[in-house]
C-alpha cells in the first residue's frame, strides 16, 4: 500500500520494528482468492531461507508451478472440493484451478499485509508511491478458498487445517458470512483451532454498515476489523452549467471530456424502468443519454457497473450520487468513462438544479491526488457496526484500520474494476472494504509478533486495542462519515489501530483457551457444542459460576434489561491486567460520566513491580431506568504517566 | 435416473464427530468416519476430512441422509455448509 504506512507511523519508527530474523520468522497466511504471484509485491529480494518450521507447499495446477513460489511468496495452495461439489466444475478457460488469483482481491490482501517494498507504484498515476505490505520482512502464504461463485465454508475449513498444519502465525480473512452462533460458523470453529495453537486470527468486520447489529466474524478468538479512511482523497469536481462546483471523487484515468459544457441527464429520465436512476443493466435509452453526461443514484449494482451501462448507451460521462444508505461517503472507482462520485447533499442539490434547468450541462474536471485531508480517519459508512448480535456482552467490532481507497497488488488477469468488460491490466488497484482495513492488521500483528514472539493471540490484540485512539490530534473525537458525528464504540471498536504505541502497551488483557472454554460454558453451549469447537470433551462446573462478563476483554460490553423491575440494576465485569512495560502504578479514569450511569473502578490504583505481574480488578456498572435502545458509551483509561491502557465501554438498555 | 435425481438433491454438510467415541475396533479416525458415512450414504463421498480445525469431515447429502447420519453414535452434528463472501 502506499501512504498507509505513514498513516500509521510505520515510516518515522523503523527502527522500532524488527527488520531482520525474527520479522522473516513470521508467516502470514491469506485465504482469499489466491494470488499473482508476479506482482512486485512478491519479489523476495534480500530474504534469507525459509524458516524451518514451515512446512506447507507451492502447489501446482493451472498457470501456476511450485516455481511461482520464494522466500516471500513461501506457499500457495487451493481449495475446491466444496465449491465444485456444488457448483460444478471449475470452468478453467475462466478461472485458474490453482493458486493463481484471477481476481484481484486475494493479490490486494496478501500485498498489504506482507508485501515488499516496490518503488514508484500507483494506479494510473493516482497514489503514486513506494508501496509496502505493513509487515515487508514477513513470509506470505496464500490459500485459495474464493471463486466466481463464491467461497464455501467446506473449503475455508480445509484451508484453515493446512494452515495450522503448515505452520503459519497469522492467519487473515478477508471474508464472512451471516450471523451464526459459533459452533456453526465455521470461520469461527477453524479460528478456535487457530487461537489454540497460538496463531493470531483476523477478520473482516464486513461492510453492511452503518446498520446497527450488521458485524460478522465477532467470535471473541477472532480480532474484528473495521475501516476507516485515510488522509488520501482523489477530488473531481462536477461544474455545473450555472458556474456552481461539487466536490466528488474518482480515480478514472483515459481521455477527457470535450473542454466545454456537456448536457446533463438524470438517470430516472432516460429510462422507461422503474428503477431507472439506478442505471442498471439495460435500463436506459440511448436516445436520451448519447454524448450526455448522466446522473446515477447508487445502489444495488456496482458502481463501476453504472457507468459501464452508461458507457453502453453512449454516455459520455456518469456522476455517481449517493443516496440516504451512504450518505456523504464517497469510494473513488477507475471507472471505464469520465465520472465521478458524489455524497448525497451534493447529489440532491444538482438534481434540484436539473429540475430547475430546462437544458442542464455539466463536465467533470480530475484533480488527481490530494494529500493530508481532515479529518482523518473517519469511520467508513459501509463498515460494520455493533452491537454484538450473537454475544451483546463482548463488543465488536475490536478496532479500525485503513479500509477506503487502499492501492495495493492486483491480478494481471482482471482490469481496475473487476468487470469483464474492463481490458485494462494494471500492477496495482485502489480498492475498498474491510477485506482492505483486515490485512492491515494482520501485517501489523505479525510486527508485534515478531517484537514480541511469546505473546499470545489475545495478548496482542490487546496491545492493539489498548493503544488504539479515539482522537484526532486537536482532542477531538473520531468521526463517522455516515452521521457526520462522533463515532462510538460500536462503531470503531476500541479507536483506530497504532502500532507503534501497540509495540509497547504497558499493560495486557491476555487470554488462554481455558478462559475462551469458560465463556462458552457461560453461553450455556451444550456439551456437544463445545466438543466441536474445542475438539474434545470439556465438562462445564456446575458448581461454578460462569460470567460472559468474565471473559478478559480488553473492552466492555453492558446491557441492562429495561423489562426488569427497576429496568436497571449493577452489573459487575472483572479484568486481569499483565505487566510487560517496566514496573510502575497505573490509575483508573473514567469518561465521560453520564448521567443515569455510575462506573466505579475498583481498586483505582495498581501497582506492578515486576514484568509478568497479574494485578485484577473490578469495573461496578450502575444503572438507573433508560428508555429501551439508550446507548451510552464511555472509555476506561489506566495510565502510568508513560502508558495509557485504554478500553471502550459501551452501555445498552434493551 | 433416480441417481442423478439424488445427486441434485444432495448438499454439502460439514459433519462434526466426537473423536473420543471411536469405537475399539477402528485403527483411523478417518475409517470410523467412512463407516458411519456409509452407514447413512451408499453413495455419498467424503469431500475432506479435519482434524486440525474441527473432528470430522465434509460430504454431499440429502436431507434424509443426513437425518439418518445425524443419529449415529458418536455424531455430535450434521450441519449444512456455509457460504461466505468477499468483504
Amino acid at each position: 500500500t502506499t501512504r498507509t504506512p505513514e498513516f500509521l507511523g510505520l515510516d518515522k519508527s523503523a527502527d522500532l520494528f524488527p527488520e531482520s530474523d525474527s520479522a522473516s520468522e513470521v508467516i502470514i497466511a491469506v485465504l482469499d482468492t489466491g494470488v499473482w504471484p508476479e506482482s512486485k509485491s512478491f519479489v523476495d529480494t534480500g530474504m534469507g531461507p525459509v524458516p524451518s518450521s514451515w512446512k506447507g507447499q507451492c502447489e501446482s495446477g493451472t498457470n501456476f508451478t511450485s516455481a511461482n513460489c520464494n522466500r516471500k511468496l513461501i506457499g500457495a495452495r487451493f481449495f475446491s472440493k466444496g465449491y465444485e461439489a456444488t457448483l460444478g466444475p471449475v470452468d478453467e478457460s475462466k478461472e485458474s484451478k490453482s493458486p493463481r488469483d484471477d481476481d484481484g482481491h486475494g493479490t490486494h490482501t496478501a500485498s498489504t499485509a506482507g508485501g515488499s517494498i516496490v518503488e514508484d507504484a500507483s494506479l494510473f498515476g493516482y497514489a503514486a508511491g513506494r508501496a509496502r505490505g505493513m509487515a515487508t520482512r514477513a513470509r506470505l502464504a496464500v490459500y485459495k478458498v474464493c471463486w466466481t461463485g463464491g467461497c464455501f465454508s467446506s473449503d475455508i475449513l480445509a484451508a484453515m487445517e493446512k494452515a495450522i498444519e503448515d505452520g503459519v502465525n497469522i492467519l487473515s480473512l478477508s471474508l464472512g458470512g451471516g450471523m451464526s452462533d459459533y459452533y456453526r460458523d465455521n470461520i469461527a470453529t477453524g479460528a478456535f483451532a487457530a487461537m489454540e495453537k497460538g496463531i493470531f486470527v483476523s477478520c473482516s468486520a464486513g461492510n453492511s454498515g452503518p446498520s446497527s447489529y450488521s458485524l460478522s466474524n465477532v467470535a471473541p478468538w477472532i480480532t474484528t476489523v473495521g475501516a476507516g479512511t485515510l488522509d488520501r482523497d482523489f477530488p473531481a469536481f462536477v461544474s455545473l452549467g450555472n458556474r456552481q462546483n461539487y466536490s466528488g471523487v474518482s480515480l478514472y484515468r483515459g481521455s477527457e471530456l470535450p473542454g466545454r459544457l456537456l448536457p446533463f441527464v438524470y438517470a430516472g429520465d432516460a429510462s422507461n424502468a422503474t428503477n431507472g436512476k439506478l442505471c442498471m443493466m439495460d435500463t436506459l435509452i440511448p436516445e436520451k443519454v448519447a454524448g450526455k453526461i448522466v446522473l446515477c443514484d447508487r445502489g444495488v449494482t456496482a458502481r463501476v457497473q453504472k457507468g459501464a451501462v452508461v458507457k453502453a448507451a453512449g454516455g459520455w460521462g456518469m456522476v455517481l450520487a449517493n443516496t440516504a444508505a451512504n450518505g456523504e461517503e464517497l469510494v473513488a472507482d477507475a471507472h471505464l468513462l469520465p465520472a465521478t462520485a458524489v455524497g448525497q447533499k451534493i447529489g440532491e442539490t444538482i438534481k434540484r438544479y436539473m429540475s430547475a434547468d430546462p437544458n442542464p450541462t455539466a463536465t467533470i474536471l480530475f484533480e488527481g491526488t490530494k494529500l493530508g485531508i481532515q479529518p482523518s480517519p473517519v469511520v467508513a459508512a459501509f463498515s460494520s457496526r455493533g452491537p454484538n448480535s450473537i454475544t451483546p456482552d463482548i463488543l465488536k467490532p475490536d478496532l479500525i484500520a485503513p479500509g477506503v481507497n487502499i492501492l495495493a497488488g492486483w491480478s494481471g488477469s482482471a482490469g481496475p474494476t473487476g468487470l469483464a468488460a474492463d481490458t485494462r491490466r494494471v500492477d496495482f488497484n485502489i480498492i475498498s472494504g474491510t477485506s482492505m482495513s483486515c490485512p492491515h492488521v494482520s501485517g501489523l500483528a505479525a510486527l508485534i509478533k515478531a517484537a514480541h514472539p511469546e505473546w499470545s493471540p489475545a495478548a496482542i490484540r490487546s496491545a492493539l486495542m489498548t493503544t488504539a485512539y479515539v482522537t484526532y490530534k486537536n482532542g477531538r473525537n473520531l468521526q463517522d462519515v455516515s452521521t457526520g458525528k462522533d463515532s462510538t464504540p460500536y462503531d470503531h471498536g476500541a479507536g483506530h489501530v497504532d502500532p507503534v504505541a501497540a509495540l509497547n502497551p504497558g499493560l495486557l488483557y491476555d487470554l488462554t483457551t481455558d478462559n475462551y472454554l469458560s465463556f462458552l460454558c457461560a453461553l450455556n453451549y451444550t456439551s456437544s457444542q463445545i466438543t466441536i469447537l474445542a475438539r474434545r470433551k470439556h465438562t462445564c462446573d456446575p458448581s461454578q459460576k460462569y460470567g460472559v462478563a468474565d471473559l478478559n476483554y480488553p473492552s466492555f460490553a453492558v446491557n441492562f434489561d429495561t423489562t426488569q423491575s427497576n429496568g436497571g440494576g449493577v452489573i459487575k465485569h472483572t479484568r486481569t491486567l499483565t505487566n510487560v512495560g517496566p514496573p510502575g502504578t497505573y490509575k483508573a479514569s473514567i469518561s465521560p460520566q453520564s448521567p443515569g450511569l455510575k462506573i466505579l473502578v475498583e481498586p483505582a490504583t495498581l501497582t506492578f513491580s515486576k514484568v509478568n505481574e497479574k494485578q485484577s480488578y473490578t469495573v461496578t456498572f450502575t444503572g438507573s431506568s433508560m428508555p429501551s435502545n439508550t446507548n451510552i458509551f464511555a472509555r476506561l483509561e489506566w495510565s502510568d504517566g508513560k502508558h495509557i491502557v485504554g478500553s471502550p465501554i459501551g452501555i445498552s438498555w434493551t | 435416473g433416480p441417481e442423478k435425481e439424488t445427486k441434485s438433491q444432495r448438499k454439502t454438510y460439514i459433519v462434526h464427530m466426537s473423536k473420543s467415541e471411536m469405537p475399539a475396533g477402528f485403527e483411523q479416525h478417518t475409517h470410523w468416519y467412512q463407516s458411519s458415512l456409509k452407514s447413512a450414504s451408499e453413495s455419498a463421498e467424503m469431500l475432506y476430512t479435519y482434524d486440525n480445525v474441527v473432528h470430522g469431515f465434509s460430504t454431499r447429502l440429502t436431507v434424509k441422509e443426513a437425518e439418518l447420519l445425524e443419529g449415529q453414535p458418536g455424531i455430535l452434528s450434521v450441519l449444512p455448509e456455509l457460504r461466505y463472501e468477499l468483504h
